[in-house]
């Protein structure tokens, strides 16, 4: 563990403790994407199956049961609880057109032809583009909310502090997952028209809002 | 070393 993975990891906590809060307390989930919310769920739960399996450490176990819940958690909020607060006529962005192309991709491309490592290789290739229908929401509708900018932003961090996590670990252990790095530079990239907008506005205190 | 996958990262 260096201090890049642990901001990373962090990173994505407070991505996730942001949303759920969001929508607690404003009991509504207006802006947010459902589609990208069952991707998120798809994605760990896919990736934590291992959670069975194999046990790595208690910080290890904790963060994937807390991702787990949380992403659970969201989709309950979301599709039950405050049900009609979901923005769903903005929520079209076609699923399929991700979900496959990762079950293929992780078919041919994985590091061992077996079931748990062609679920990890399919939720990495997954969550690489998960996040592709809330921007494509954000784009839709033109603005986000402050808070939505906040998780989006924790959310992008995450992955790029992974990348540096990565180049750390390959000068300091010689270790280095080729799958793993190019959807992590990926996924980081989707986020990098959103991270321009986060800092030259929403840091400056205004709303996100994209140029007509 | 080469692309084994670390069963630790998240």
């Amino acid at each position: 563990m260096n201090i890049f993975r642990l901001l990373g990891d962090l990173s994505h906590l407070l991505a996730v403790i942001i949303l759920l809060l969001k929508i607690w307390k404003t009991r509504s989930c207006a802006g947010i994407s459902g589609r990208s919310q069952i991707l998120f769920a798809a994605v760990y739960t896919a990736r934590y199956l291992d959670l069975v399996t194999s046990y790595i450490s208690a910080y290890n176990t904790v963060m994937k049961i807390v991702f787990l819940v949380a992403s659970y958690g969201t989709l309950y909020l979301m599709f039950l609880k405050f049900k009609a607060t979901y923005d769903h006529n903005h929520d079209t962005f076609r699923i399929e057109f991700l979900v496959l192309p990762c079950v293929i991709l992780a078919l041919l491309i994985n590091h061992d032809f077996s079931a748990l490592e062609i679920l990890w290789t399919f939720s990495i290739y997954l969550e690489s583009v998960a996040i592709l229908p809330q921007l494509f929401m954000v784009s839709k509708t033109g603005e986000a909310e402050s808070i939505t900018s906040h998780y989006l932003f924790a959310l992008g961090t995450y992955r790029g502090l992974y990348l540096f996590n990565w180049i750390y670990r390959y000068y300091a252990e010689d270790h280095y997952d080729l799958i793993a790095i190019i959807a992590g530079i990926v996924q980081t990239v989707l986020y990098c028209d959103f991270f321009y907008l986060y800092i030259t506005k929403v840091l400056k205190g205004k709303k996100l809002q994209l140029p007509a | 070393s080469e692309s084994e996958r670390d069963k630790d990262e998240l």
